[in-house]
């Protein structure tokens, strides 16, 4: 399904350069799922960011469901972000100027879903993540694993058949890490594939293949 | 050191009351490392927000080292929010168009540091969280944990006597998070006071006393 192949991605600061991917290589099949560790600054963002073609490598390939994704053009870039991937980021991400469930319903104007069945389906799964009681609050009215859970929710609103989610357990204590994780449980079990960044082993331990990075490249794979 | 008695802080979204303090008895010996647990939602960034001076309650009392906290000019209060207290924030709050060694001379500043000593003293800092090698990056070319790094090392850099560490290790793999637990471990060796929210058990066994919260109040302190 993910096939990516010598990834590379450098950055320049000043006269430093950074190779965050340094020729990486991966293959995840549908309907798995992966846990992806690895030191702090080791790449594991900047490659979540090329599987969910929200950027592109420097050198390499990268085919998702047998299309080379350097060849899509924008729109049908912008069509698979929306309709095939949920992507949880690091850091959240969140319009501040949008309660939670206008942040939650985002992804279905991209759609051309309707108003009132946006906010149906907005609060389902807000109310899924345990926050139907702050669906008006804007985020800087929310703790950080409220905000977390926001984030996970705008993910999963459009039932996608691939989650991207970058350390979604970060800002939760045991028992709502564990409702998250029971969350992208039945989505597996409903056929799709989870990717998730983590660095608890408790975390990792719930998925069925770990692969950890160091240095821009694949470590070990179990 | 830290005496905090009957503390509200109540909200209003909309028709919605929210307590996220409700009627908080704490008190904070000089010298002690204190770990703050709880679900989320329940009151840690807020009650740390207090402590912190950074915002008053609705209505209960806070001391600080024998001052009333709420009769406080704000040059007084800015003064020990910038000397005395030193604060890791659960979102970092960097500037984004400062580069990481920028962002954590920032607190001298306002001290009346020179410029040498305060690129100096940021560069040491920076060192001691394994960040020699980035402080020319700007926080958007920073991996999360490393900015999570600099935000510690930001409230590190004027040997502040209060630490309060609002998740500092959230983002971070196990050996880094020890790296940075051995930081707040000498300073508490130096005769400092270190407060820190987390959500880990591992992290909160490295403190000698647990608080744990529970809707805005204490519900156990060992
Ligand atoms: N400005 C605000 N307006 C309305 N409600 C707020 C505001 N700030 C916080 N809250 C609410 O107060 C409660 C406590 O928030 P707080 O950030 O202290 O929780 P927390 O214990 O730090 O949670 P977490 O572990 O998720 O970071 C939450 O339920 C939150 O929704
Ligand atoms: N825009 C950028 N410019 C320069 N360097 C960058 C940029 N973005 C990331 N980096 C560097 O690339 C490396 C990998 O970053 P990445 O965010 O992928 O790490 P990570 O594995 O997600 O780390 P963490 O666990 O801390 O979130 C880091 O060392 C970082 O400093
Ligand atoms: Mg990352
Ligand atoms: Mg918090």
């Amino acid at each position: 399904l993910l096939q990516a192949r010598n990834l590379r991605k450098t950055y320049h600061v000043g006269d430093q350069v950074v190779h965050a991917l340094d020729g990486l290589d991966l293959d995840i099949h549908a309907n798995e799922y992966v846990a992806l560790m690895g030191p702090s600054g080791s790449g594991k963002s900047t490659l979540m960011n090329m599987l969910g073609c929200l950027d592109s490598p420097t050198s390499g390939s990268y085919v998702l469901n047998g299309q080379d994704v350097s060849r899509l053009e924008d729109d049908a870039l912008a069509d698979i972000r929306n309709r095939e991937i949920g992507f949880v980021f690091q850091t959240f991400n969140l319009l501040p100027r949008y309660t939670a469930q206008e942040n939650v319903a985002l992804p279905m104007i991209y759609a051309g879903i309707g108003k009132a069945d946006r906010m149906k389906r907005a609060e389902e799964v807000l109310a899924q993540v345990g926050l139907a009681d702050r669906m008006d609050h804007r985020p800087n009215e929310l703790s950080g694993g409220q905000r977390q859970r926001v984030a996970v929710a705008r993910a999963l609103v459009m039932r996608p058949s691939i989650i991207l989610a970058d350390e979604p357990t970060g800002n939760l204590d045991t028992a709502t890490s564990l409702e998250v994780m029971e969350l992208f449980a039945d989505i597996q079990k409903a056929g799709n594939t989870v990717i998730l960044v983590t660095h608890e082993e408790d975390i990792a331990a719930c998925a069925e293949r770990t692969v950890r990075l160091r240095d821009g490249r694949v470590e070990s794979d179990s």
